[in-house]
């Protein structure tokens, strides 16, 4: 059964912003 | 092109979280998704309300577009009607909730103006 990381999830990587 | 739906949307995907829990991806919870970013080295979870949702240039196709994070960056995305996206506090929605339940029997509420979904940033490219 193949497992997937729950990141895969989410459909984008939205841009980098500062902290 | 839109983005095709990927398999680990089908009702009884195993979803791996952060700390090496495995859970249905139709028991997600938001905190399943905080908790992970909290603890990852390199994502960072992050809220992106949808602010437009309008037809594709594709067949089932929706432009959505999100307004990301405190500095509100925008990102548009262009996916299939069915395509779902985490709700915070509410789960699972997409813009036909009837398809991707057709399609993949996972439940889904429908995706709307003003809601905020789960997305992801690095946490620092520095």
């Amino acid at each position: 059964v193949p497992v997937f990381p729950w990141h895969s999830l989410v459909p984008f990587l939205a841009p980098t912003q500062s902290d | 092109s839109p983005v095709a739906l990927p398999p680990f949307f089908m009702r009884g995907s195993i979803i791996q979280l952060a700390d090496g829990e495995l859970k249905r991806v139709e028991d997600l919870k938001t905190e399943d998704f905080i908790q992970s970013a909290e603890i990852s080295s390199e994502l960072k979870i992050d809220s992106s309300t949808v602010e437009r949702i309008d037809t594709g240039q594709s067949p089932n196709a929706v432009l959505i577009q999100f307004s990301v994070g405190e500095l509100k960056a925008q990102v548009c995305v262009e996916v299939l009607v069915e395509y779902p996206f985490f709700v915070f506090g509410q789960g699972w929605s997409s813009c036909c909730p009837d398809r991707t339940t057709q399609l993949f029997e996972l439940s889904c509420a429908k995706l709307c103006v003003g809601d905020v979904c789960v997305s992801l940033t690095l946490r620092s490219l520095r």
